[in-house]
């Protein structure tokens, strides 16, 4: 049963170590304000105040058993980096550490962090992402320059055999499932929208224009795809 | 031609405006201070000095006629809020605004933001992800409870042919594709490792222990196939 502590509940860490609690890890929520450590008592297993820039207090809670530590002092830096340092001369196996900028990024790997996590940076590019292809409802980068995507059929591929369309030998794509929102009446007599998905599309399904289908290919490909297609 | 504009060029803004200007999308980054504004202006179309909670300033540059506007004042959030309502009394037609925590994200919301985002809680909540589930080396969430999950093959399915393993009748799961990372020598006569992907796997492969499987299922499915499978 592999052991998390989080050191630094501002809103990242907090998080980190609340949706690791309710996917049943256990989890130690540290940090050295004892209002942030009460306010997440309910959500965690452990939660202890302590500082984290202080070898015997990291000692005095037995942190070398923990097997991955995630240091979440996004705007505390230089305790970011005393903290990797003890934590590493403490033994502990996996070091996250958020950095707040590129050159913290390389000060914390050099001094032993096993992976740093730039926020800002990867939360702007998914976005960017998202923004600059709408038809691109999901866009999962799954392998080097393989995608997974989410797409609204064009116009000419609606009422269409997948047959007829030849994604694979004309665009290279492999098409993963067909999606459709529909409308349903819950045990409450609301009127909820579920997702269908038919994922295992057949050579005779036909796409209907309030369906999307989830695509896998490279990038090239799904650009040319939605260009072209 | 869709045009974007981000105001505030901290390290998530300045990463929006940039990444969306190399995917070819025409953006106008915009920033109360100059320096930020002279430090971005070979990576976008246009950069913009002005203060976006002065009326008259946001006018001065004709942001009507930007489609979609990303207002990344993370700390600022009281210039923000008064950001988004200038902008959609100006009739801007999508208004995105970074919140700090879920009660900012209420208010900027009732102000007439279109979309906010919490990057903190949404980046802890994939890191929390990632750790937790170790096998997923990838997790991605399609459609209400649907997953594309890459994992990595139990013992048992080693040097079995996929027809033989049953995953689609036993687990439910679809498989997309068989993924291997292989040493290639390049040009310069460097190692480099690629992933090849075999994305139509048929009925007659066999996975080898170097390999990964890329499946999709609903969260129940993948969870059984990771524990029983
Ligand atoms: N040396 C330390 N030991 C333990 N906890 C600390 C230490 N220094 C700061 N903290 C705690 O870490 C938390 C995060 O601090 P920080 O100022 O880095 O936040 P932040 O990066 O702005 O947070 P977020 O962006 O996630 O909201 C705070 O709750 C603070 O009390
Ligand atoms: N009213 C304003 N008009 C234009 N730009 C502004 C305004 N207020 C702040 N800014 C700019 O927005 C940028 C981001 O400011 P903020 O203090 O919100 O950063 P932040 O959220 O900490 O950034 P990040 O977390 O992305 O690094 C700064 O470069 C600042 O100059």
């Amino acid at each position: 049963m592999k052991q998390f502590a989080v050191i630094g509940l501002g809103s990242f860490g907090r998080k980190v170590a609340i949706t690791l609690g309710e996917k049943g890890a256990e989890v130690l929520a540290i940090d050295k304000n004892i209002t942030k450590v009460e306010d997440i008592k309910d959500k965690v297993v452990h939660a202890v105040a302590l500082d984290s820039t202080s070898l015997d207090e990291l000692k005095s809670i037995g942190i070398t058993d923990i097997d991955t530590v995630i240091i979440a002092l996004g705007e505390q830096q230089e305790a970011a980096i005393l903290t990797t340092v003890l934590l590493k001369n403490l033994g502990v196996g996996e070091v996250i550490a958020r950095a707040m900028n590129s050159l913290y990024a390389q000060i914390l790997r050099m001094v032993g962090a096993d992976k740093v996590i730039l926020i800002e940076e990867q939360m702007g590019e998914q976005l960017a992402k998202t923004l600059v292809a709408p038809q691109i409802i999901e866009n999962v980068p799954l392998a080097s320059g393989h995608l997974l995507v989410e797409i609204k059929p064009k116009k000419e591929f609606i009422g269409k055999k997948l047959s007829d369309l030849h994604l694979r030998s004309r665009y290279g794509v492999n098409i993963v499932a067909i999606q459709k929102k529909v409308e349903e009446i819950n045990d409450e007599g609301e009127v909820t929208i579920r997702t269908k998905v038919n994922d295992l599309p057949g050579p005779d399904d036909k796409i209907s224009d309030d369906e999307t289908l989830l695509v896998v290919g490279s990038e090239e490909e799904i650009e040319r795809l939605i260009k072209e297609g």
